[in-house]
């Protein structure tokens, strides 16, 4: 469903160019639970931007569900993100002036769901996550990993096929954590394609392909 | 140097009041080094922003260096935090227009050293977290991981007596967490007293004292 040929990133500042990816090979298949490790700095995230359409490589070819995204202009490319992927940011991006249930609803606005099955389907997914109580707590009302588990809820209620998850445990308790994951391989089990980027090891053993990535190189490295 | 007595926290949302911390009875000594483990939602963050004067109990005693903070007002208050306290917020909270460099050289111009002084002793710091090629970025320029390294730099380089750490190895790899702590473990080596927010046991395990909060309530482990 994706797959990456050659890709690099720079990024400039001033005059400076820093090139972060050095011509990255990945394929990924419909289904696979793939996760990515690597230290602190080593491109992890800018990877996962283009893995998912929010930034674009600075060289090589990247074709998405057959599609060269080098042949997509902006309106098409957001039309792939919002149908096909969720994204759970490293730093949460919720909105900060309105509720964990009006932030988890508001991929479904775009998609024109109405508002009570909108409702219906935020409120359940903020359960799945533990939040049950907190779903009309703005975001500087919750915790860290209360902030993070809504990012997650997010990410998952538009059902997408492929789900893009940038340190999604790295705010919570190692049984917390545990439990985001178990969420993961039950989507996994039912034909969803899970990315996921992360600094813990024991959550990382659990996908079925591990990824290393060290200064922009990646290396698979057998499970 | 610290002693809680009978602490309580509400928070309230309306009409609705959350008690979240409840007689919270805590005494820390000068040269302590203790870790908080608790999971997402226990009260460990509004703990921390109470013991750092950053926000006040609802009820009970709070000495911190033998003043009761029920006698100090906003100004005295505010000149306690900077003079003795350091602080790593969870939420990292750098200031996105200015350069990492600046934002680690902002506590001390608050304290009044000429600008030279400053530049080196920021980038002094920085460099020990790792980040010396990066001073001048800005945060949106950093990943995750170097924004929060930016963010214990500058907690540590008014070399605080009392450093509060909320989470500060969250967004590193083992490697990268494991050398910010060995940084911990030196400053507490020199007489500071560190408390540590964490989620990950193997670090909570190199402090000397190790408190578990669960739903406000404290018990302490022996190590
Ligand atoms: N907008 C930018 N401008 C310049 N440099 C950047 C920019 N964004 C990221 N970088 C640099 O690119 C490198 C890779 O960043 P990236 O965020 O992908 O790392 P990461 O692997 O996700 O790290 P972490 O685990 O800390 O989140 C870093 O050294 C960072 O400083
Ligand atoms: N401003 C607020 N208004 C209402 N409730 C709040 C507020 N801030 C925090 N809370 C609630 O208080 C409880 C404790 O929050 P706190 O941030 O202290 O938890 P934590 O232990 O730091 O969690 P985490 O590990 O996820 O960071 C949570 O249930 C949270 O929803
Ligand atoms: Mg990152
Ligand atoms: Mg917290």
């Amino acid at each position: 469903v994706l797959n990456m040929n050659n890709i690099c990133k720079s990024y400039y500042m001033g005059a400076e160019e820093l090139e972060v990816l050095h011509n990255v090979n990945l394929k990924i298949h419909t289904g696979d639970f793939l996760s990515i490790l690597g230290p602190s700095g080593s491109g992890k995230s800018t990877l996962m931007n283009i893995i998912g359409c929010l930034d674009v490589p600075t060289a090589g070819k990247y074709l998405l569900s057959g599609n060269d995204i080098d042949d997509l202009d902006e309106i098409e490319l957001a039309k792939v993100r919002n149908k096909e992927i969720g994204f759970v940011f490293q730093s949460f991006q919720l909105l900060p002036r309105i509720s964990a249930l009006h932030n988890v609803e508001l991929p479904l606005i775009y998609s024109g769901l109405p508002s009570p099955e909108r409702k219906k389907l935020a409120g359940e997914i903020l359960k799945r996550v533990g939040l049950a109580d907190k779903i009309q707590n703005l975001p500087n009302q919750l915790s860290g990993g209360q902030q993070q588990r809504v990012a997650i809820a997010r990410a998952l209620v538009t059902e997408p096929s492929i789900l893009l998850a940038d340190e999604p445990t790295g705010a919570l308790d190692q049984k917390t954590g545990s439990q985001v994951v178990e969420l993961f391989e039950q989507l996994n089990r039912e034909g969803r394609t899970i990315i996921m980027i992360t600094h813990d090891s024991n959550i990382a053993r659990r996908a079925r392909r591990v990824i290393h990535i060290l200064d922009g190189h990646l290396t698979e490295v057998e499970v």
